[in-house]
């Protein structure tokens, strides 16, 4: 299984379409392997993004530049999934 | 009774165990439910759709979950759904009286080699497992690969995007399979097809600004169905048409549905909590199905009594 070990998904808050754009553009830059688990849609919505390890101090650098309000919704991915693929072994089993 | 009595609905389950579970369900209710094989996958998986039927060529309702292979709770809460219908014919009057007017079509699994691929090596994959010619980048979004607005600013030309639109309409034998089913079908009267997350019922479209003729019964039913679903654990959803309630989506089931002749057309976004995302605790597939359940129940109930 391809690991998300350090991976962090943060949810952004945009205020203006102008905060959305620029959250687009994250979107459009495919080095940065970025995965948008809920897309750039409307100010009130919220844009959750899966940022890998490798990345994440230069996406928070952009976000906060960009004076974009985000937090971590999820710490490090690999704990949830780890925990999640423990629970169908123990259901399995049962 | 014992193959899908002793089988845990409150765990994720991979693309084998649920076939198998099937199977079980149909020596279990074998007057009510049978399996149609309505294609193969692009991995050469079957594609299965449950039929629970009181027999006669009903109009149908139309119920698919897992289009999105990473969003599990989808699958699970499909799982749940089926055993649920199938128990619950001949002891819920309501459901009874559903089945007795119609039938429900249920696909489980409708991306196959995707669920399979996140078992097996990316949890996080969303789309098809087709090949893209002259891309390295594999797999179409089988949510923008249908014939209504395709290839429009709301899905991506590159084979690289998690919502590339395909080749071309339909170029997805997940995608066809469906198609074929409900075009040949010829009586589909709704087309429901569950997502997760973010706790949204959509509705078309999602490629136009323009208002369906039908919208405002739509977004009436939607209210109903969103507080249907409320009532039991305070789920909220916000609901109205696709492209006004998230973003623009071309090529999308719902649109490709509706301009097909099935008025009512939803898509459901399961819930989140705003924590987990696609990485719903197994603990909550419960929770969500049974306040999903209502929520369908609503709609079909509206269907039944709304013929056309």
């Amino acid at each position: 299984q391809k690991t998300f070990v350090g991976d962090q998904v943060l949810r952004a808050h945009a205020k203006d379409n102008a905060q959305l754009d620029v959250l687009r553009e994250l979107e459009a830059m495919k080095h940065l392997q970025v995965d948008f688990w809920r897309g750039p849609s409307r100010p009130n919505l919220p844009v959750d993004i899966r940022v890998p390890n490798a990345v994440l101090q230069q996406v928070k650098v952009f976000l906060e530049s960009n004076s974009i309000d985000y937090s971590i919704m999820i710490e490090d991915v690999q704990e949830l999934l780890d925990q999640e693929h423990q629970d169908i072994q123990s259901a399995t089993l049962r | 009774e014992r193959i899908t009595g002793s089988f845990s609905y409150s765990t994720y389950h991979t693309i084998e165990e649920i076939y198998s579970w099937i199977d079980g369900l149909l020596l279990e209710y074998p007057k009510l439910v049978s399996r149609i094989d309505i294609g193969q996958s692009y991995e050469g998986r079957p594609i299965y759709a449950l039929k629970f039927s009181t027999g006669g060529n009903k109009p149908a309702i139309w119920i698919d979950t897992g289009i999105h292979s990473r969003e599990w709770i989808t699958q699970a809460t499909g799982v749940w759904t089926a055993k649920k219908i199938a128990s619950s014919y001949g002891v819920d009057s309501s459901l009874t009286d559903i089945l007795d007017n119609l039938d429900i079509i249920l696909e489980i699994v409708t991306n196959p080699d995707g669920y399979a691929y996140t078992h097996s090596t990316n949890r996080m994959w969303r789309k098809t497992r087709s090949i893209n010619a002259g891309s390295t980048c594999v797999g179409v979004d089988p949510n923008r690969n249908w014939n209504a607005g395709f290839g429009g600013p709301g899905s991506s030309s590159n084979p690289c995007s998690e919502t590339y639109h395909g080749a071309h309409p339909h170029s997805e034998p997940e995608v066809y399979s469906v198609v074929d089913f409900i075009l040949a079908h010829g009586n589909v009267k709704a087309m429901l097809s569950i997502h997760s997350y973010s706790q949204m019922l959509l509705f078309p479209y999602g490629y136009t600004n323009d208002l369906a003729p039908d919208h405002e019964e739509l977004t009436e039913l939607a209210k109903q169905t969103a507080n249907a679903l409320a009532s039991l654990h305070g789920t909220q959803y916000t609901y109205g048409t696709t492209i006004a309630t998230i973003y623009r989506a071309d090529g999308t089931a719902t649109d490709w549905a509706y301009n097909n002749g099935i008025k009512y057309s939803y898509t459901f976004e399961l819930r989140d909590t705003g924590r987990y995302g696609f990485i719903l605790p197994a603990e909550q597939i419960i929770p969500t199905a049974e306040e999903t359940w209502l929520a369908l129940m609503t709609v079909m109930e509206h269907v039944k009594n709304h013929p056309y």
